[in-house]
């Protein structure tokens, strides 16, 4: 399988989406 | 009683010819080693003997490091070892460690022992915190360390917890969110997974193009004073001089790109900044002690010397490295496609 395309910036933008939810009130 | 003699004059003649050593002890990002070093020795003899150890050739970003009352300073290669502030109780101890950096890890960094070594100090200065990393961005980083450490993601081997003693996030990052450690294995294992495929040495480069892009990367801080006595940071990198504000390291006040500055100075603790451009003001700041502002000139006339070379067509030597680097590479991507 080649590896999956990945673009940098979707990248970081899908991993702050998911740990968001997650983000102390003071942080 | 004759061959006594002789025995023992030869053994004499023996030890007398023996120099004066003294035991060096050399920490690299990834190991430790013991050298036996000449009392004569200046710092190139040694530092060259730790390259043709570590079987470096990109000689130009490293230097041995020491630490003399607080600060940092660097083995300089005209001056004999023990001529140094060293402290003199064997064994010696430098560490092996990169004083500069590329402007460009993937066009510079040629050789894969120079890559790593970039890769592990660079990893650990943002898992220190010494770089500020953005959390989203620092758990990409940490999927692509894991690559680099596990290869490819296997289901079957890699189960829930293999992370667990692993140190792959910046306790900041950590802190600033309500999640588990199983919760940030999961985020991290499902980029990880993402870079089925990539060798260690392509897992480390990504990991340095994604570290460049980070405001401190390769930033030499120096807290200064301007002529009004306002605290300041001096921040000496690849590309020049910037000025910061104490309370923020990211963004420069003003920055001295190497090709505009004319000239840098000091006499006793007071440093000049001259740029090319005669209508910009000359630029006075004193730094806290005369040996930081031996290390910043040290650091500038480097970081200088490699901005320029940069700019010219590289070396035979270089572009003879770069052949083989290529050559090596097309051999790993024939034997990983037979396989």
């Amino acid at each position: 399988n080649p590896p999956k395309f990945l673009t940098y910036h979707k990248a970081l933008a899908e991993i702050r989406n998911s740990l968001q939810p997650f983000a102390n009130s003071s942080g | 009683m004759a061959g006594a003699i002789a025995s023992r004059m030869s053994f004499t003649s023996l030890k007398r010819k023996q120099p004066k050593t003294f035991t060096v002890r050399i920490i690299t990002m990834d190991a430790e080693m013991e050298f036996n070093c000449e009392v004569k020795w200046k710092g190139k003899d040694l530092f060259d003997l730790v390259c043709r150890t570590l079987g470096l050739r990109e000689t130009w970003f490293f230097g041995l490091q020491y630490t003399v009352k607080d600060s940092v300073a660097w083995l300089k290669m005209d001056k004999k070892v023990l001529d140094h502030d060293v402290p003199k109780d064997e064994p010696v101890t430098f560490h092996f460690l990169a004083k500069f950096y590329p402007e460009n890890v993937e066009e510079e960094l040629v050789q894969d022992i120079t890559q790593h070594l970039f890769f592990l100090q660079v990893k650990k200065q943002i898992l220190d915190e010494k770089i500020y990393c953005p959390p989203e961005a620092s758990v990409l980083l940490a999927s692509y360390a894991v690559q680099a450490k596990y290869g490819d993601y296997d289901p079957s081997v890699h189960k829930r917890g293999f992370l667990a003693e692993e140190e792959l996030l910046p306790k900041r990052v950590i802190n600033l969110y309500q999640m588990t450690p199983e919760m940030w294995e999961e985020r991290i294992t499902a980029w990880y997974a993402e870079h089925r495929g990539r060798m260690r040495d392509e897992a480390e480069m990504e990991y340095l193009k994604i570290a460049q892009d980070t405001e401190m990367y390769g930033v030499n801080y120096f807290l200064i004073r301007n002529k009004k006595g306002t605290e300041l940071l001096l921040g000496v990198d690849a590309l020049g001089l910037h000025i910061y504000d104490p309370e923020n390291k990211l963004t420069p006040k003003t920055s001295f790109p190497w090709n505009e500055i004319r000239n840098i100075s000091y006499s006793d603790k007071e440093f000049t900044i001259k740029p090319l451009d005669k209508k910009i003001d000359v630029f006075k700041f004193n730094s806290s002690k005369l040996r930081v502002n031996k290390l910043i000139l040290q650091l500038c006339i480097g970081n200088h010397d490699l901005f320029m070379r940069r700019r010219k067509a590289d070396s035979l030597e270089v572009q003879q490295m770069k052949a083989q680097a290529r050559e090596e590479k097309a051999r790993k991507q024939m034997e990983r496609q037979r396989l």
